[in-house]
């Protein structure tokens, strides 16, 4: 495994703790889009099924039951926690999710690497966290009010597809000169649907203002 | 072109 890598795990958890932080400590869900957390226990649940026919590593299977973890609690609270569920912008995150998730499976059906269970769940799961990220994105749009741990979380987020790029690139020059087409253009697509959101966030950085997303 | 099926990442 090399650094961009695991950088990029490492970034990925820090936006999962970032947002249990948030919603535990401050018993808040505002600004979190439901729909793109329950897309990700769907990327999740179809991705890691290799849990049972495969063993990579203690890593990798200890950080794959992390991210399940994880993303079932965070929709836990979000749904069922009394206080919680109270303070989610429900009106606001009218996303659909089979907008995406329907279009992600065929899309998995006709493009994949082996017509297996499997290999065309993972490749789905692929397709969709490409673009899981759009509920909240537009939920943050129409935030007025994006408090500072929303805003890190969905910037780590995003930081960590871009730090897989770069892992892809590295891997291409230094492994066997593999290409992997499904994965890259997707991480590639994933990315690009952040690039505003960063310029806003790193605009709002440097001049130490609140971050706002233009309608 | 090759096309790497292993799935070691996460």
């Amino acid at each position: 495994m090399n650094v961009f890598r695991l950088a990029g795990d490492m970034t990925h958890l820090l936006s999962i703790i970032i947002l249990l932080l948030k919603i535990r400590a401050t018993k808040s869900c505002t600004g979190i889009s439901l729909k793109t957390q329950e897309l990700y226990v769907i990327v999740f649940l179809t991705r890691y099924l290799d849990l049972f026919t495969k063993y990579i590593s203690f890593y990798n299977t200890t950080m794959k039951l992390v991210f399940l973890g994880t993303s079932i609690s965070i929709v836990w609270y979000m749904r069922y926690h009394k206080v919680v569920k109270q303070t989610y912008n429900k009106d606001q995150d009218t996303f659909r999710h089979y907008f995406l998730a329907i279009p992600c499976f065929l899309l998995a059906l006709l493009i994949h690497h082996e017509f297996t269970v499997i290999e065309v769940l993972w490749t789905f799961s692929i397709y969709l966290e490409a673009v899981a990220i759009l509920p909240q994105l537009v939920l943050l749009q129409r935030s007025r009010n994006i408090d500072n741990l929303t805003g890190n979380y969905v910037f780590l987020l995003g930081a960590y597809r871009a730090l897989y790029l770069v892992n892809w690139v590295y891997r291409y020059f230094t492994e066997n000169h593999l290409v992997r087409w499904i994965p890259w253009l997707s991480g590639l697509v994933q990315t690009t649907l952040y690039a505003d959101f960063f310029y806003y966030y790193i605009k709002s950085w440097k001049n130490n203002e609140k971050l706002q997303l233009p309608a | 072109l090759q096309q790497d099926s292993v799935k070691d990442e996460l």
